[in-house]
C-alpha cells in the first residue's frame, strides 16, 4: 500500500488532454507539479465521480499490462483508491510506452471536479514507490530535447494557458528568467527570503521554504500567519469562506515575496477572486505548519498566473519571470 | 522540438458547488482549510 498526498482539487482550474492506451482513450488531467503520479478513473470504479467522468477501459487497450499493485492517493478532501497498470500515454505528440499509471476503483468527493485525473510532474521521490513519473520516462528515453518544462497560466482567457515540455517559449514572459536552486528535490521546493506587506516583514522572518505547485490554486502558508494576513485585509468568514468587500480590493496592500534576492509582488487583484455572483474572497489557505518543522509556503496558481514558471530537472532549479 | 500542451481554465469545483448550494456542506465535511492536504504527507 502506498499512501501519497495530493493537492487540493476544489480550486483547480487548469486542465489539459492526454490519451492512454491503444486505441487511445482521452482524459482531461491536471498537470500538477505538487505530485508525481498519473492516475485516471477506470471501468472498475463504482463511485459516483466515475459515472460523470471519462473512465479507462483496460480491456479494449491492446497495449495495457496489469501490475495490480494497489495505490491509495489521499487528498485534503477526498481519496482515490485503485491499482497500477502500464500502457502507452500520449501527451501532445509525445508517445510514452509502458508508462505506469493508477486506475481508480473508488473515488470520493470528485463528482464535480472539472478533470478526470491528475498527471504529476514532481520528483520521483514523490511518486508511488516502484513507479517512474512520466517526465522521468520522457527524459530517460530522450523523447524531449531538454529536461525542462514550463507553465504559462493565463488569468484572462479560458484558453491560452499552456504547458511546455522539453523547452521554453520565451515569448510568454517579460524580462529575464530568474533561476532559483531547488532546496530539496522532492517537491519543487525553493528557499524564500521573506514576505513583506507595506514594507514590513509579515512572514518568513528568518527565511523559509516555498513549494511551487501548479496543483494548488491558493497561496498556502502557516495558519497563524494566514489568519493574521486575513485579518490585515479585513477578510471575514462567510459560509466557511473568507470574504472581503469588493469595493475595498483596490485599497488592499500588495504582498511581496522575496525569493533568491528578487521581489515578486502580488497585488490584491491577484490574491482576491471575484465569483460569478460578484462576491470577493481571499485566496489564502492555512495548514502548512503540519507539513514540516520549518515554515513552508505553497505558491499555487494565484502566484503562477503572475509569474511564468520553468522547472529545470537538469540543473534542479526553478525559473520565474513576470508573465506576459 | 518543444511540445506545447494547451491548458483550459475551467470553472472550479468551488464555483460549481457554490452554484448548487453544496459548498458549505462540502467545506464542513472536509476539514482542509479550503486549501490542500499537506498535513498527511507521510514523507
Amino acid at each position: 500500500l502506498s499512501l501519497h498526498p495530493l493537492r487540493n482539487y476544489l480550486d483547480l482550474a487548469y486542465v489539459g488532454n492526454i490519451s492512454i492506451g491503444t486505441p487511445p482513450q482521452q482524459f482531461k488531467v491536471v498537470f500538477d507539479t505538487g505530485s508525481a503520479d498519473l492516475w485516471v478513473p477506470s471501468t472498475y470504479c463504482d463511485s459516483v465521480p466515475c459515472y460523470t467522468h471519462n473512465v479507462f477501459n483496460p480491456h479494449v487497450s491492446t497495449t495495457f499490462r496489469l501490475s495490480g499493485m494497489p495505490v491509495d492517493l489521499t487528498y485534503g478532501s477526498g481519496r482515490m483508491v485503485g491499482f497500477l497498470g502500464y500502457d502507452t500515454v500520449r501527451i501532445g505528440k509525445l508517445i510514452d510506452m509502458g508508462q505506469p499509471f493508477g486506475l481508480s476503483k473508488s473515488q470520493y468527493g470528485m463528482e464535480h471536479a472539472p478533470f478526470d485525473g491528475i498527471l504529476g510532474l514532481g520528483y520521483p521521490s514523490l511518486a508511488t514507490q516502484g513507479t517512474t513519473p512520466i517526465f522521468d520516462t520522457l527524459k530517460r528515453r530522450s523523447l524531449i530535447p531538454q529536461p525542462v518544462f514550463a507553465f504559462y497560466l493565463s488569468s484572462q482567457k479560458e484558453n491560452g494557458s499552456m504547458l511546455m515540455l522539453g523547452g521554453v517559449d520565451h515569448s510568454y514572459h517579460k524580462g529575464k528568467l530568474q533561476w532559483i536552486p531547488v532546496s530539496q528535490p522532492h517537491y519543487w521546493q525553493i528557499t524564500m527570503n521573506r514576505i513583506t506587506v507595506n514594507g514590513v516583514v509579515f512572514g518568513c522572518f528568518r527565511g523559509c521554504q516555498a513549494i511551487v505547485d501548479t496543483g494548488t490554486s491558493f497561496l498556502v502558508g502557516p495558519s497563524r500567519v494566514v489568519t493574521a494576513l486575513r485579518r490585515l485585509i479585513g477578510a471575514r468568514l462567510v459560509d466557511n469562506e473568507y470574504a472581503v468587500s469588493c469595493s475595498y480590493v483596490a485599497r488592499l496592500p500588495t504582498i511581496v515575496f522575496s525569493i533568491n534576492g528578487n521581489n515578486y509582488p502580488l497585488p490584491p487583484q491577484a490574491y482576491i477572486r471575484k465569483n460569478l455572483r460578484g462576491q470577493c474572497f481571499s485566496n489564502f489557505g492555512g495548514g502548512t505548519e503540519n507539513m514540516s518543522h520549518s515554515e513552508t509556503w505553497i505558491l499555487g496558481d494565484v502566484f503562477l498566473r503572475l509569474y511564468f514558471s520553468v522547472y529545470d530537472r537538469g540543473n534542479n532549479r526553478v525559473g520565474l519571470a513576470p508573465a506576459v | 522540438c518543444l511540445v506545447i500542451i494547451p491548458l483550459t481554465k475551467m470553472k472550479t469545483m468551488r464555483e460549481t458547488l457554490r452554484e448548487k448550494n453544496l459548498l458549505t456542506n462540502f467545506l464542513l465535511n472536509n476539514n482542509d482549510d479550503r486549501s490542500q492536504n499537506v498535513a498527511h504527507d507521510p514523507k
